[in-house]
C-alpha cells in the first residue's frame, strides 16, 4: 500500500521495528482468492531462507507450478472441492483451478499484509508513491478458498485445517457470513483452533454499515477489524451551468472531457424503467443520453457498472450521486468512462439543479491525488457496526485500520473495475472494505509478533486494542462519516490502530483455550456444542458460576435491563480483569470517564504495581446503573497509566 | 427433493470412537457408509475439526445425526468477500 505506512507511524519509524531479523521468521496465511504471484510486491530480494518450521507447500494448477512462489511467497493452496460438490467442475477458461488469482481481491490482501516494498505504484498515477505491505519482511502463504460463486465452508475449515499445519502465526481473512452461533459458524470454529496453536486470526467486520447490529466474525477469539479512512482523497468535482460546484472523487483516467460544459441528464429521465434512475444494464434510452453527462443514482448495482452501461447507452460521462443509505461517504472508482462519485448533499444539489433548470450543462474537473486531508482518520459508512448480535456482552468491532481507497497488488487477469469488459490491466488497484483493513490489521499483529515472539494472540490483540488512539491530534473524537458526528466504540471498538504504541502496550490482557471453554459455559453451550468448537470433551464446573463479564476482554459491554433494576432503582455490574506486565516495572492508576451521569463507575483497586515481566494483577470494575429508556446507548473509557504508557479500555453501557 | 444432495460438515466427538477403530478417518468413513451406501467425504479435518464434510441427501443427514459419536451434521455455509 501507498501512503498506510506513513499514515501509522510506519514510514518514519523503522528502526522501531525488529523488521530484518525475528519478523522474517512470521508466516501470515491469508484465506482469500488467491495470488497473482508475479505482482512486484511478492519479489523475495535481501530476504533469508524459508523459515525451517514452515511445513507448506505451493500447489501446482492451472497457470501456476512451485516455482510461482519464493521467499516471499512461500506457499499456495487451493480448496475447491466444496465449491465443484455444489456448483460443478471450475470452468477453467473463466477461472484458474490453481492457487492463481482471477479476481484481485486476494492478491490485494496478502500484498497488503506482507508485500515487499516497490517504488513508483500507483493506479493510472492515482496514489503513486512505494507501496509496501505492513510487514514486508514477513512470509506470506495463500490459501484460495474464493471463487466466482463464492467461499464455501467445506473449503474455508479445510484451508484452515491445512493452515494450521503447515505452521503459520497469523490468519488473515477477509471474509464472512452472516451471523450464526459460533458452534455452526466454520471460520469461529477454525479459529479457535488456530487460537490454542498460537495463532492470532484477524477476521473483517463486514461492510453492512452503518446499521447497527450488522457485524460478522465476532467471536471473541477472532481480532475483529473496521474500517477507517486515510489523509487522502481523490478530488474530481462537478461543474454545474449555474456557476456552481461540488466536489466528489474518481479514479478514472483516460479520454479527457472537452473543455467545456456539456448537456446534462438525470438517469431517471433517460429511462422507462421505473429504477431508471439507477442506471441498471438496459435501463437507459440511448437517443436521450447520446452525448451527455448522466447523473445516475447509487445503489442496488456495482457503481463501476452504472458507469458502464451509460457508456454503452452513449453517454460521455457519469456524476454518481449517493442517496441516504450511503449519506457523504465517498468511494473512488476507476470508472470506464468521466465519472465522479458526489455526496448526498451534494447530490440533492445536482438533483435539484437538473430538475429545474431548462437546458442543464455540467463538466467534471480531475484533480488528481491529494494527501493531508483532515479530519482523518473518519469511520467508513460502510463499516459493520454494534452491538455484537450473538455476544452482547462482548464488545465488537476490536478496532479500526485503514479501509478506504488503498492501494495495493491486482491481478494481471482482470481490470481495476472487476468487469468482464474492463481490458485494462494494471500492477495496482484502489479499492475499499473491512476486506482492506483486516490484513493492515493481520501485517501490523506480525510486526508485533515479531517483536514478541512468544505473546498470546489475545496478548498481541489486546495490544493493538489498548493502544489504539481515539481522538485527533487537536484532541476532538475520531468521526463517523455516516453522522459526521464523533463515532463510538460500536463504530471504532477501541478505536484506531497505531503501530508503534502497539509494540510497547505496558501490560496485557491475556486469555487462553481454557479461558475461552469458560465463556462458552457461561453462554450455557452443552457439552456437545462445546465440543464442536473446542474438539474435547469438556464439561463445565456445576459448582463454578461461570460469567460472559469476566473473560478477560480489553473492553466492556455493559447490558442493563430497565425491567430488572434491584430495589435502590439501579443494577449492579461486576467485571474482573487481570492484567500482565509485559514492560518495566511501574505503577499504574486508573482513570475512568464516561458520557452518563446514569452509570457509577468504580474500580478497585486503583492502583496496581508491577515489578517483574508477566506478573499478573486482578482488578473488579463495578458499574451501578440506573434506568434509562430501552435502546439507549452510552460510552464509557477506563485507562490504567504509569505516566508513560496508557492501557485504555472502550466501554460500551447498552440499555435493553 | 428428499434425493437432492447437499453439503454437511460433520462433527464427531473423538473421545467415543470405538476402539476397534484404529484411525479415526475409518470411524468416520464407517459412520458415512452406515447411512448411505454412495455418499463420498469431501474432505477430512484433523486440526479445525474431528470430522469431515460429505454430501447426503436431508434423510441421510438426520439419520447420521443420531449415529454413536456424532455432535452434529451443519449444512454448508456459503461466506463471501468483505
Amino acid at each position: 500500500t501507498t501512503r498506510t505506512p506513513q499514515f501509522l507511524g510506519l514510514g518514519d519509524n523503522a528502526d522501531a521495528f525488529p523488521e530484518s531479523n525475528s519478523v522474517s521468521e512470521v508466516i501470515i496465511g491469508v484465506l482469500d482468492t488467491g495470488v497473482w504471484p508475479e505482482s512486484k510486491s511478492f519479489d523475495d530480494t535481501g530476504l533469508d531462507p524459508i523459515p525451517r518450521t514452515w511445513k507448506g507447500a505451493c500447489e501446482s494448477g492451472t497457470n501456476f507450478s512451485a516455482s510461482n512462489c519464493n521467499r516471499k511467497l512461500i506457499g499456495a493452496r487451493f480448496f475447491a472441492r466444496g465449491y465443484e460438490a455444489t456448483m460443478g467442475p471450475i470452468d477453467e477458461s473463466k477461472e484458474s483451478r490453481s492457487p492463481r488469482d482471477d479476481d484481485g481481491h486476494g492478491t490485494h490482501t496478502s500484498t497488503t499484509v506482507g508485500g515487499s516494498a516497490v517504488s513508483g505504484a500507483s493506479l493510472f498515477g492515482y496514489a503513486e508513491g512505494a507501496a509496501r505491505g505492513m510487514a514486508t519482511r514477513a512470509r506470506v502463504a495463500v490459501y484460495k478458498v474464493c471463487w466466482l460463486g463464492g467461499c464455501f465452508s467445506s473449503d474455508i475449515l479445510a484451508a484452515m485445517d491445512k493452515a494450521i499445519e503447515d505452521n503459520v502465526h497469523v490468519l488473515s481473512m477477509s471474509l464472512g457470513g452472516g451471523m450464526s452461533d459460533y458452534y455452526r459458524d466454520s471460520v469461529a470454529i477454525g479459529a479457535f483452533a488456530a487460537m490454542e496453536k498460537g495463532i492470532l486470526v484477524s477476521c473483517s467486520a463486514g461492510n453492512a454499515g452503518p446499521s447497527p447490529y450488522s457485524l460478522s466474525n465476532v467471536a471473541p477469539w477472532i481480532t475483529t477489524v473496521g474500517a477507517g479512512t486515510l489523509d487522502r482523497d481523490f478530488p474530481a468535482f462537478v461543474s454545474l451551468g449555474n456557476g456552481q460546484n461540488y466536489s466528489g472523487v474518481s479514479l478514472y483516467k483516460g479520454m479527457s472531457l472537452p473543455g467545456k460544459l456539456l448537456p446534462f441528464i438525470y438517469a431517471g429521465n433517460a429511462s422507462n424503467a421505473t429504477n431508471g434512475n439507477l442506471c441498471m444494464m438496459g435501463t437507459l434510452i440511448p437517443e436521450k443520453v447520446a452525448g451527455k453527462i448522466v447523473l445516475c443514482d447509487r445503489g442496488v448495482n456495482a457503481r463501476v457498472q452504472k458507469g458502464l452501461v451509460v457508456k454503452a447507452a452513449g453517454g460521455t460521462g457519469m456524476v454518481l450521486a449517493n442517496t441516504a443509505a450511503n449519506g457523504e461517504e465517498l468511494v473512488a472508482d476507476a470508472h470506464l468512462l468521466p465519472a465522479t462519485a458526489v455526496g448526498q448533499k451534494s447530490g440533492d444539489a445536482v438533483r435539484k439543479y437538473l430538475m429545474s433548470d431548462h437546458n442543464p450543462t455540467v463538466t467534471i474537473l480531475f484533480e488528481g491525488t491529494k494527501v493531508g486531508i483532515e479530519p482523518s482518520p473518519v469511520v467508513a459508512a460502510f463499516s459493520s457496526r454494534g452491538p455484537n448480535s450473538i455476544t452482547p456482552e462482548i464488545l465488537k468491532p476490536d478496532l479500526i485500520a485503514p479501509g478506504v481507497n488503498i492501494l495495493a497488488g491486482w491481478s494481471g487477469s482482470v481490470g481495476p473495475t472487476g468487469l468482464a469488459t474492463d481490458d485494462r490491466r494494471v500492477e495496482f488497484n484502489i479499492i475499499s472494505g473491512t476486506s482492506m483493513s483486516c490484513p493492515h490489521v493481520s501485517g501490523l499483529a506480525a510486526l508485533v509478533k515479531g517483536a514478541h515472539p512468544d505473546w498470546s494472540p489475545a496478548a498481541i490483540r489486546s495490544a493493538l486494542m489498548t493502544t489504539a488512539y481515539i481522538v485527533y491530534k487537536n484532541g476532538n473524537s475520531i468521526q463517523d462519516i455516516a453522522t459526521g458526528k464523533p463515532s463510538t466504540p460500536f463504530d471504532h471498538g477501541a478505536g484506531h490502530v497505531d503501530p508503534l504504541a502497539a509494540l510497547n502496550p505496558g501490560l496485557v490482557y491475556d486469555l487462553a483455550a481454557d479461558d475461552y471453554l469458560g465463556f462458552l459455559c457461561a453462554l450455557n453451550y452443552t457439552e456437545s456444542q462445546i465440543n464442536s468448537v473446542a474438539r474435547r470433551q469438556f464439561t463445565c464446573d456445576a459448582s463454578r458460576k461461570y460469567s460472559v463479564n469476566d473473560l478477560n476482554y480489553p473492553s466492556f459491554a455493559v447490558n442493563i435491563d430497565p425491567t430488572r433494576m434491584g430495589s435502590g432503582g439501579t443494577s449492579v455490574f461486576k467485571y474482573t480483569r487481570t492484567l500482565t506486565n509485559v514492560g518495566s516495572p511501574g505503577t499504574y492508576k486508573v482513570s475512568m470517564s464516561s458520557e452518563t451521569t446514569a452509570v457509577k463507575i468504580s474500580v478497585e483497586p486503583p492502583t496496581l504495581q508491577f515489578g517483574e515481566v508477566n506478573e499478573k494483577k486482578t482488578y473488579t470494575v463495578t458499574f451501578t446503573a440506573s434506568s434509562m429508556a430501552s435502546n439507549t446507548n452510552s460510552f464509557g473509557r477506563l485507562e490504567w497509566s504509569d505516566g508513560k504508557r496508557t492501557v485504555g479500555s472502550p466501554i460500551a453501557f447498552s440499555w435493553t | 427433493n428428499g434425493s437432492k444432495r447437499t453439503t454437511y460438515i460433520v462433527h464427531m466427538a473423538k473421545s467415543q470412537m470405538p476402539e476397534s477403530f484404529t484411525h479415526q478417518s475409518h470411524w468416520y468413513d464407517s459412520s458415512l457408509k452406515s447411512v448411505s451406501g454412495s455418499a463420498e467425504m469431501l474432505y477430512t479435518y484433523d486440526n479445525v475439526i474431528h470430522g469431515f464434510s460429505t454430501r447426503l441427501t436431508s434423510e441421510e443427514a438426520r439419520l447420521l445425526e443420531v449415529q454413536p459419536g456424532i455432535l452434529s451434521v451443519l449444512p454448508e455455509l456459503k461466506y463471501e468477500l468483505h
